[in-house]
């Protein structure tokens, strides 16, 4: 996955996402693609959670997944998550909620309560860094001021770094594929320099929606494992969601 | 394999929005998710019109479950056993996954394992 969190000159923050799903999980030597990823694009819908016939929250959603992994509170914050490997991993926490220990949150449960419950970013942003998690994942967290954007990377227990925006200081945006960010991504991966690069020739000037689409359309940005690509603002709560193929040539991950 | 495999990298992209062309595969539809309806009943619809391509997802990862374990014991545990962790999943999301079963048609333990599998993958 890559997740980005921008702002622009005027203050505007924008959330975008390329979803990536299902490596090593089949490969179709027909049509050159991940079986499961292709199979999963027909399965894409986005949600409008309403209470009172009134928008609670907008996500972007596998049918039948009914946690969150991308998703927007209306003029509150916007939220992504991003897969985030380790030996210390989500089956250690399914062998302890075996074993009865069930004080973490399933990953899927967490987002679903912070974009149901919370009531502002910060109480969002605390809730993620904080809950106890049955495995480690990237939050990828922006809301509608100035300098609300972040990358929270967690371990099952704590969050081991969150990653501001910080105009003054040059960081218009916070950018995350499934590496963190203080160490260099996979050799074989690295998806994190070619957006990098794209967005600081983008310029803060320029950045908007469709100019982070391009980002994200870029390869091996938008690669072989790419479902969808969803763009999402704060302000009213707006989201598009669209369907991704990446013609040969083209990266498997 | 590194060089290989940044044959694929290309120039950034521009003037690729709206969306069209050959990276570009299709919308996707909304639905409305009622909060206030019982959890059991609140993803009737969207299961409705998406069962079939819930089932052909579900039957891949069975069939690559399958592929590993040839002698079907892996799926037959997800079946019969897996089901019975929905009812230490917080609530309303044990009874949203008993909705989803039942208006599915898939198995409970196949729709808990769709929904536990980032926690599982994350080895």
């Amino acid at each position: 996955c890559t997740s980005i969190v921008a702002e622009d000159k005027t203050g505007k923050l924008y959330h975008a996402r390329n979803l990536d799903f299902g490596l090593f999980l089949g490969w179709d030597v027909k049509n050159n693609s991940w079986t499961l990823t292709r199979e999963l694009k027909p399965t894409v819908v986005n949600l409008d959670f309403q209470r009172n016939n009134k928008t609670v929250f907008r996500s972007t959603n596998f049918a039948g997944y009914i946690g969150m992994v991308s998703g927007v509170k209306p003029d509150l914050f916007t939220l992504t998550m991003n897969e985030r490997f380790s030996l210390d991993g989500g089956y250690v926490g399914i062998f302890e909620w075996f074993l009865g220990r069930r004080d973490g949150m399933w990953m899927g449960f967490l987002t679903r309560a912070v974009l149901e419950n919370a009531t502002s970013y910060q109480d969002a942003k605390d809730k993620l860094a904080k809950t106890r998690l049955l495995a480690p994942a990237y939050f990828i967290l922006g809301g509608k001021n100035s300098g609300e954007g972040c990358v929270i990377t967690r371990s099952r227990t704590a969050a081991l770094d969150i990653w501001d925006l910080d105009i003054k200081k040059g960081t218009w945006y916070v950018l995350e594929t499934n590496y963190d960010r203080w160490k260099p991504p996979l050799i074989l991966d690295n998806r994190r320099t070619p957006a990098m690069k794209c967005l600081n020739q983008t310029t803060q000037e320029n950045i908007s929606l469709p100019t982070i689409y391009d980002v994200l359309s870029t390869k091996p940005v938008l690669n072989k494992l790419t479902v969808c690509t969803t763009l999402m603002e704060v302000y009213n709560g707006h989201t598009e969601t669209y369907l991704r193929e990446c013609p040969d040539p083209c990266s498997p991950w | 394999q590194r060089r290989s495999l940044e044959q694929y990298g290309e120039e950034c992209k521009t003037k690729t929005y709206p969306p069209s062309g050959p990276t570009f595969k299709g919308n996707v539809p909304t639905y409305i998710i009622n909060l206030d309806l019982p959890p059991s009943k609140r993803w009737d619809e969207l299961m409705r019109d998406k069962k079939t391509e819930l089932k052909t997802v579900v039957q891949n990862i069975k069939d690559i479950a399958n592929t590993f374990f040839p002698s079907g014991k892996i799926v037959d545990i997800v079946d019969h056993k897996i089901s019975h962790l929905t009812e230490t999943l917080p609530y309303p999301f044990n009874e949203e996954l008993q909705g989803i079963a039942n208006s599915s048609g898939v198995p409970l333990g196949e729709i808990v394992i769709f929904n536990i599998f980032y926690e599982i993958f994350t080895v």
